[in-house]
């Protein structure tokens, strides 16, 4: 059923999105080919445009949108680091200073707020953070749809 | 809502949800087809905001977020039975799962051509939107978020903005970038300190990367131009994500086993566009092989 990223066990996800009765509930035509987590066909004809997405980000909170940057701070592939230095040359003013947030009593990680931009971190968690950490995930979630506090 | 696409049944589940979801597909532009997955809010759906969520790759399936990370069930180990996620996002919101771009899971063109970059990328997105809501009118006044993760960090913020100016009237409230590529350099940049004090390599490796690649204290560990810098950050980078590792999760083990397959190196090669593969030239904690598991 083609590669899958390593250290991640899609087995069971691809082996029922691949049943037949399975693709006939979710209205999948017979024509298309078999669900696979990372399509080759994309991945090896795609081209970046974006080396930095910082403008994007500037012309989107000018227009007074809401932005939360959040990172498990086990992650390699894009780590916690690279995204906090990325809100900070925003150039924004803070508008707290870097602090714990808690879930069910524990630190469950930092983060700082740059007006309508929040950079927070999910302590112990890896690349997909409500995977692995859906507690700290769902608290962090529900705060900034509500535009609650952390 | 759009009646042809609702799910009303689902091989597998043996729980009885108290939600409704629909599964089909949403015009792009001419020819291409975006495969969404739609399930409403538990709590109130007329209320409570719409979520778009995006997983990243580029080329990856936003289904793994709905059945592995934030969707309301998720799929046993035995590949057939699902079950419930506590944590689901949709306890407070409708969330609407969108496999881009074409090509990616069940996601197709016509024509079979996939080749694409982060604006068409975008511009179809917002196609796709545009066709929810013409399938989902009375979403249009909920409050409407973005979500994307890891190269989803070009995808929300690009179709953000197409949102944010776009002439569809949608209530856009804001974005957000879950461990998200935002800047390849700095990207880059940052992985060589966490490397460092996270102690996945030592004093030698970054005596040497801070002799080679630093000057008066500002180091380029990106993009430069001397290759005796380059060769050495080519060693730290090999550290993380060719000596054993889980590159998603320091502390977790590698489930699948070991990472040749070319699928790994795509995903990396969009993450570490510097990084070459190379032999590794720097002895590294006592001599690393590639052996292990």
């Amino acid at each position: 059923l083609g590669e899958v990223p390593p250290c991640i066990n899609s087995t069971a996800q691809i082996t029922w999105l691949n049943r037949g009765d399975v693709r006939k509930a979710l209205h999948i035509p017979d024509t298309l080919p078999p669900w696979d987590l990372c399509s080759d066909a994309v991945g090896e004809q795609y081209t970046n445009l974006y080396p930095t997405v910082k403008d994007v980000y500037l012309k989107l909170l000018s227009l007074g949108l809401r932005a939360l940057v959040y990172n498990g701070d086990t992650d390699m592939a894009c780590n916690f680091l690279g995204d906090q230095w990325f809100v900070e040359d925003l150039g924004l003013k803070a508008t707290t200073k870097y602090q714990n947030w808690f879930h069910d009593d524990q630190i469950a990680g930092y983060y700082q707020q740059f007006g309508n931009i929040t950079f927070l971190t999910v302590k112990g968690a890896g690349h997909m953070v409500p995977q692995w950490a859906p507690g700290p995930a769902f608290h962090m979630f529900q705060s900034f749809i509500t535009n609650g506090y952390y | 809502q759009y009646a042809p696409d609702e799910v009303t049944y689902l091989p597998g589940m043996k729980f009885k949800p108290n939600y409704r979801q629909w599964s089909g597909f949403l015009q792009a532009q001419p020819g291409k087809y975006l495969h969404y997955w739609f399930v409403t809010s538990q709590r109130d759906p007329v209320k409570d905001p719409l979520v778009l969520w995006l997983n990243g790759g580029p080329g990856c399936s936003s289904l793994d977020g709905f059945l592995s990370e934030n969707g309301p069930f998720h799929v046993n180990d035995n590949g057939a039975t699902l079950y419930e996620n506590p944590f689901s996002w949709n306890k407070i919101a409708n969330v609407l799962y969108l496999e881009s771009p074409a090509g990616v899971g069940y996601s197709y063109s016509d024509d079979q051509k996939y080749a694409t970059d982060d604006d068409q990328v975008a511009d179809d997105n917002y196609k796709a939107l545009q066709s929810f809501f013409a399938k989902f009118p009375n979403f249009t006044q909920n409050e409407f978020f973005i979500f994307g993760e890891s190269y989803g960090g070009i995808y929300a913020p690009t179709l953000s903005l197409r949102v944010a100016t776009g002439a569809a009237k949608i209530n856009f409230k804001g974005f957000s970038v879950g461990n998200g590529l935002s800047s390849f350099a700095l990207n880059d940049q940052t992985l060589v300190y966490f490397g460092y004090y996270h102690g996945l390599f030592g004093e030698d490796l970054w005596r040497d990367l801070n002799t080679n690649c630093c000057d008066k204290g500002n180091c380029n560990f990106y993009n430069s131009s001397s290759q005796t810098c380059k060769t050495l950050v080519n060693v730290a980078f090999g550290i993380v994500y060719n000596s054993g590792l889980n590159e998603y999760a320091l502390y977790l083990d590698c489930e699948v086993g070991r990472r040749s397959h070319k699928g790994y190196e795509r995903t990396m090669s969009h993450l570490f566009k510097n990084y070459k593969k190379q032999p590794h030239t720097h002895k590294v904690s006592g001599g690393v092989s590639s052996s292990i598991s």
